[in-house]
């Protein structure tokens, strides 16, 4: 899976996310990824996520409109709401998570429970920052 | 110029650090720089945050290392299938694209769904069908596929198929 959250110069945010699924699935899945709330939400001014990991979790959890609703009812920072969003359920939700976050602010949060998370981030066209590894 | 800002991601898995090589930590690093590079290039230019998405997810989509077009993971019978999604922060508008097998870059299908049709989420052959209307581009089946997923799905094939599966 990939994704990509956007601020633009309006100040508004977008967010989209793009998959080839999990191997060996069946034939027919759908993942988290097109599921609105799922694995793909954005909501001026308050953020934009995208999800990747074991869809079937992420799909139980409306993982990116958690973030989402942590941010608008629950006042918390992007960071915690995101890190929230991944481990609040871990009991129920047993499986690869890892999300992107950006909000109106520019801030951005990543938050992952597995080792690996392909990342990277570009502020006002300043050299990108990437990392992989947790 | 006022701020502007991109974040993207290429997957999240837990593997042995063994498995990942140099080599292929810094295609995954070029990787995800061309598609800031991509995304940067159109809000520079006091582009849309929609366009700016669009166009990084693109640039991964064509790169084979990554799940998602071009080098996507097989289903059980080897097949590729894709799903896409892109939200307007501003509008709450939605593309939503299920189980496509053809279409090129389903991000670029899944933005077309969201500017021009009556419905929000489209799949299987309706969506190819929108795709065709829409003009976009399709490809043959072995586009898509590529040595390293072939390769994974016959371990997985004569392996167990109850072995946890990876995005």
């Amino acid at each position: 899976t990939v994704g990509a959250v956007a601020l633009d110069q309006h100040g508004n945010l977008a967010a989209g996310t793009s998959t080839g699924g999990l191997e060996n699935r069946l034939k027919g899945r759908i993942s988290d990824t097109p599921i609105i709330g799922g694995g793909t939400y954005a909501n001026n001014p308050y953020c934009a996520v995208s999800c990747t990991g074991e869809g079937e979790v992420i799909m139980r959890g409306a993982t990116a409109h958690e973030v989402y609703a942590l941010v608008k009812y629950a006042g918390e920072k992007l960071e915690k709401a995101a890190d929230k969003a991944v481990t609040m359920y871990e009991e129920l939700l047993q499986g690869d998570i890892g999300l992107i976050a950006l909000n109106q602010q520019g801030e951005v949060a990543f938050a992952f429970n597995t080792n690996l998370m392909k990342r990277g981030y570009s502020i006002s066209g300043k050299k990108p920052h990437i990392a992989l590894w947790d | 110029m006022s701020k502007f800002a991109i974040a993207v991601h290429a997957g999240a898995e837990t593997v042995k650090r063994a498995e990942v090589t140099k080599e292929l930590e810094n295609r995954y690093r070029e990787g995800l720089e061309e598609a800031l590079q991509a995304g940067n290039a159109v809000l520079e230019k006091g582009g849309s945050a929609i366009d700016a998405v669009a166009a990084a997810i693109e640039r991964m989509e064509d790169n084979p290392l990554f799940n998602a077009g071009k080098g996507g993971s097989l289903n059980l019978h080897g097949e590729n299938d894709f799903d896409a999604a892109i939200m307007d922060g501003h509008t709450l508008n939605v593309g939503s694209v299920g189980s496509v097998r053809y279409v090129k870059n389903p991000i670029k299908l899944a933005k077309e769904i969201m500017i021009r049709c009556k419905h929000s989420f489209l799949s299987g052959t309706g969506a190819e069908e929108y795709a065709l209307t829409q003009g976009l581009e399709l490809e043959k089946p072995s586009y898509f596929v590529t040595e390293e997923k072939q390769k994974e799905w016959h371990e997985s094939v004569l392996g167990d198929h109850r072995q946890k599966s990876h995005d």
